[in-house]
């Protein structure tokens, strides 16, 4: 596996706050389960509204679903499992490594 | 084979390195490669000017312009996109007559990764790393290279936290990759006409400001410039990008390059925010590296085009 198999179940979950509130209790969760946010890049930049996809780890991942299920926010799965796409999309380099 | 080099795939550094090396070597009338100084662990900063030398019957001089890509090391498609501006730029001389113009008139300086280190490390051990990788405080690594620059240095959307990923750094220029660039464009800023920066993703053309919601003084010249690209770039495959201040376009950010640039008197400065708008996000399939970069190009080429007509 590239990377040591590293992002096995890893997920990149989009979600969009619709006020204030969302937006406050998202960053909080965030920097509980130092997530790694691709957009915005920063937590500073989560607002209502604001268009959030986060990289979380297999584990962080479930705990923040759990928590986007029960505070009742919308979210949507736009990477189930990170390590299949990085190997699926990168065939070149799993062969470079396998020589 | 570098005769045979996939330009539909992405490369590790030290492939780009060789591909830069060649192109050097096999096409000495239209490229010179340079390095402008060493990153932090040690590798060497290397620039790649495009352009044929200025006949004696033209001005003795040359604008230029300065695109760099790699900035962020996880965003892959950064340095894809370069190495097939180079390609496109040096095949394309002869038959089109629009590159043929760029680079009789111009010189265009190409630096495919700005931070190797980082890029380096994103193969090697983190595919989604993407700052520089200097020791910082509390045995966290990197600088965000788009938060370092010397222009509101560490205000908004800029972290103090060495471990976040948007960390400033300890001072502005503390990175030897940004402080090179710097001086660089700081010493050419009078030749310098157009920046040009490759970022992933969001599918946007962006220009200052960065760090607040005021307009640029010439903002009906630069305007007009992104309009025209986002234009270009819908042309080839119907992709829709949003152009206008990153500020409001994109967020609020302070030190980067795009402001610092701008401030250094250069009119025209841009960030691109390639493909796509999530859906694959940093790891963007190779297959559609190719259409990302045909439509990029000809947004390079229009902006390029932009300058030697007068707004």
């Amino acid at each position: 596996h590239l990377y040591n198999n590293r992002y096995d179940g890893d997920k990149v979950i989009r979600i969009v706050p619709k006020n204030d509130n969302e937006a406050d209790e998202l960053k909080n969760m965030y920097q509980q389960l130092q997530v790694d946010l691709w957009q915005p890049s920063s937590i500073s930049n989560i607002w209502k509204d604001t268009i959030t996809d986060v990289h979380a780890s297999n584990v962080s991942s479930e705990a923040l679903l759990t928590f986007l299920q029960q505070a009742n926010m919308e979210y949507k799965i736009l990477v189930k499992n990170l390590q299949k796409v990085i190997e699926k999309q990168n065939p070149s380099k799993a062969k470079r490594k396998r020589r | 084979s570098l005769s045979k080099y996939d330009y539909e795939d992405y490369h590790t550094l030290e492939e780009i390195e060789k591909w830069m090396h060649h192109m050097n070597r096999t096409h000495s009338n239209l490229v010179q490669m340079f390095s402008i100084g060493t990153s932090y662990e040690g590798r060497p900063l290397y620039v790649l000017k495009l352009g044929t030398k200025p006949s004696t019957f033209r001005k003795s001089y040359k604008r230029e312009i300065w695109m760099d890509c790699g900035v962020h090391a996880r965003e892959w498609i950064g340095p894809a996109f370069c190495q097939w501006f180079v390609k496109e730029a040096i095949n394309t001389y002869k038959s089109d007559r629009v590159m043929k113009k760029i680079l009789d008139f111009l010189y265009i300086y190409v630096m495919p990764v700005l931070n190797p280190d980082g890029y380096r490390y994103s193969w090697t051990h983190d595919r989604f790393w993407r700052k520089t990788r200097s020791k910082m405080r509390f045995n966290c690594y990197g600088v965000d290279a788009n938060r370092n620059w010397k222009i509101r240095f560490c205000e908004e959307g800029a972290s103090l936290n060495p471990c976040d990923n948007t960390y400033c750094g300890p001072y502005a220029e503390s990175e030897p990759e940004v402080k090179a660039v710097a001086q660089f464009i700081h010493k050419r800023r009078k030749f310098i006409k157009i920046y040009m920066t490759f970022h992933a993703y969001a599918q946007m053309v962006l220009y200052p400001y960065s760090y607040q919601y005021d307009a640029i003084p010439n903002f009906k010249c630069v305007e007009s410039a992104a309009q025209k690209a986002v234009q270009a770039i819908n042309s080839a495959y119907g992709v829709r990008y949003r152009h206008g201040p990153a500020s409001s376009t994109l967020y609020l950010s302070s030190g980067s390059s795009i402001d610092w640039v701008y401030n250094n008197g250069i009119p025209y400065s841009f960030a691109f925010e390639l493909r796509d708008t999530g859906y694959y996000g940093f790891v963007l399939p190779q297959g559609l590296i190719r259409p990302t970069c045909i439509e990029t190009t000809l947004a390079v080429k229009n902006i390029t085009m932009h300058l030697l007509k007068k707004c």
